[in-house]
């Protein structure tokens, strides 16, 4: 009987779960789409930018690149790979096929 | 018994699988939230300036930031089109969104870290969808814990 | 042009999530293990 009573409860609990999943299914929609309406309302386009000492407070005494590309630029990062006396070799490869890339480097010095 | 067993199974992955959805959901609110705070700082310091800021002292969104030490030597190669670049780095770097530098400047009102005063938490509030608004509370104080109902 | 998935991580701009990138920077930190 126990095990009759926890499958009942268990079926209920599964109900409950899916509706709670239906229902976060339709916010992530919402969400998405208003941000979407706002990050494309014509209003708000020309004040969509951050200032370089914005950046550079939030990454202080690096040098920075700032990258603006065409939507679905690929980038590709390799992994790593020790070259002569234990240096390891970091690359960043920069792909568009829409449109030019601009990089800008954000030097604090 | 084996079926309630099933049933355990599947409800922990129903679990798992709401936590998840709770957790892209917490950063899609973010992201607006953000971006708005963003908006609205911008618009008033143009209007205290009576101007826009000069096009070459500002990054547009979206954009994407590679931050590296200052030490570090950068070695670029561009094709002639821009299409194409190769950045080889002696040493480590990090590459970062537009959103993460945006929380970086605290235009997420502290809720990423689940830090945010009172005054913030009202600001961010105003900012979503009435149904999202218990949401932004729950993460004032911590990450969405809770499987969270809200009316569809 | 040599890239493939088990060679390199790869990142779509306003495509692919920030996670991504995370996962990216972790990888980088950890010196490629």
């Amino acid at each position: 009987r126990e095990i009759g009573d926890r499958l009942i409860e268990l079926k209920s609990e599964l109900e409950d779960l899916e509706m709670r999943e239906c229902v976060l299914d339709q916010q992530r929609v919402w969400v998405q789409q208003s941000i979407k309406n706002v990050t494309e309302d014509s209003h708000n386009l020309p004040l969509a930018y951050v200032k370089h000492e914005d950046i550079c407070g939030c990454f202080k005494d690096d040098t920075l690149l700032a990258v603006r590309a065409p939507s679905g630029t690929q980038l590709d990062v390799p992994i790593p790979e020790a070259v002569q006396n234990d240096q390891r070799k970091y690359q960043i490869h920069l792909k568009s096929t829409i449109g030019p890339i601009d990089v800008l480097l954000i030097n604090q010095d | 018994a084996q079926e309630c067993q099933n049933l355990e199974v599947e409800r922990q992955r129903r679990l798992e699988r709401i936590k998840q959805k709770q957790g892209q959901l917490q950063e899609l609110i973010l992201q607006q939230i953000a971006f708005k705070r963003l908006v609205q700082r911008n618009r008033a310091a143009e209007q205290h300036a009576g101007r826009a800021p000069p096009p070459n002292s500002v990054i547009n969104l979206p954009f994407i930031i590679v931050n590296t030490s200052k030490r570090t030597v950068i070695d670029c190669s561009i094709s002639n089109d821009k299409f194409e670049y190769l950045f080889n780095f002696d040493n480590m770097f990090e590459i970062h969104d537009d959103i993460e530098v945006l929380k970086r400047m605290g235009m997420a009102c502290g809720l990423e870290a689940g830090r945010c005063s009172p005054e913030d938490l009202k600001e961010a509030r105003a900012l979503v969808p009435k149904a999202l608004e218990p949401y932004v509370t729950e993460m004032a104080t911590g990450p969405i814990t809770n499987v969270y109902m809200t009316g569809a | 042009s040599c890239l493939t998935p088990n060679s390199a991580y790869t990142y779509r701009i306003n495509g692919s999530p920030s996670k991504e990138l995370t996962d990216i920077n972790r990888m980088i930190r950890q010196g490629g293990v």
